[in-house]
């Protein structure tokens, strides 16, 4: 096992392409956010411009705590907020030049990284799920 | 780094404490589930009996996959169904005599694993980011 090796991959060859990423719009009722995030299967997704360009991100905690009232989960107002009212933007995020370092580092806190060009537009995503697949298989052989 | 050494790290001293670990009972409506899994913040959490054996997991997704109609979530519906109708009993577990390289292979598919002991009783969980905090301080020093 040479731990330099695997820290230096690309993540490029690692990334779940964009085209297969389950993602909504700022201007999405939470109504339409909560369908998807059911219909996909996920809890957090990202939030993609009309441009394919980066957002944001959202999931279904921030929907539910949204929506949480004195004794209950509010949900008949979900048709009332939109998805730019409880977005997060302040994720961090990697580019397609970054490697394994990087993103172990990130990946201890935030359980998928949105993958972006130097112009912002949306690449792909790195989870958790790929790199504990590559360092089980340099770590275990 | 020695892979060998991380790989064979007890999982004890890792694991999140079950006092720590939020959880529902199956019995618990799923309203009931909702609400506790909101105020957690968390995803997916335990499910134990009252002697605080483990029985299995439930997350927000197989939440609102019950409750998803032809055409939205039927959140109505919550009171009306229970953790026990939709919770997964088949996720795999560990004990408290695993170490590292078991729970590595199983966290590529699960975020977390539930350990007990030998009788069944829940004793913690370990995740995905106390693992990769653990490997990133191997590889990368
Ligand atoms: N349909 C499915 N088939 C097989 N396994 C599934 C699955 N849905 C979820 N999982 C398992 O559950 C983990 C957590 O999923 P979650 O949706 O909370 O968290 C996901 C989700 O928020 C996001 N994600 C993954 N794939 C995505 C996609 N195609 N589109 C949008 N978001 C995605 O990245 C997070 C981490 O994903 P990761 O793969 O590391 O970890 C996944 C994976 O191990
Ligand atoms: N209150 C909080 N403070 C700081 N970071 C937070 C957080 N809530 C969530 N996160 C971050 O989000 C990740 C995914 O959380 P999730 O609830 O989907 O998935 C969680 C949840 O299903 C379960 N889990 C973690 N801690 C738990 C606890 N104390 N009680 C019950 N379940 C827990 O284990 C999964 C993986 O947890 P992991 O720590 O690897 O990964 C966590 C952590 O990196």
């Amino acid at each position: 096992f040479e731990n330099k090796d695997v820290l230096q991959t690309n993540i490029m060859d690692y990334i779940i392409p964009g085209e297969k990423v389950a993602f909504v719009q700022r201007g999405n009722s939470l109504e339409h956010a909560l369908l998807v995030l059911t219909k996909s299967g996920y809890t957090a997704i990202p939030v993609l411009d009309t441009k394919y360009r980066l957002e944001g991100l959202i999931s279904i905690p921030m929907i539910t705590e949204a929506l949480l009232g004195l004794e209950r989960v509010e949900f008949e107002r979900l048709e009332e907020l939109t998805v730019e009212q409880v977005m997060a933007v302040d994720k961090p995020r990697l580019t397609i030049h970054d490697h394994f370092r990087k993103a172990l580092g990130l990946l201890i806190n935030h359980p998928f990284l949105c993958v972006t060009d130097e112009e912002g537009h949306f690449e792909g995503i790195l989870t958790r799920r790929v790199i504990l697949k590559q360092l089980n298989y340099y770590v275990d052989g």
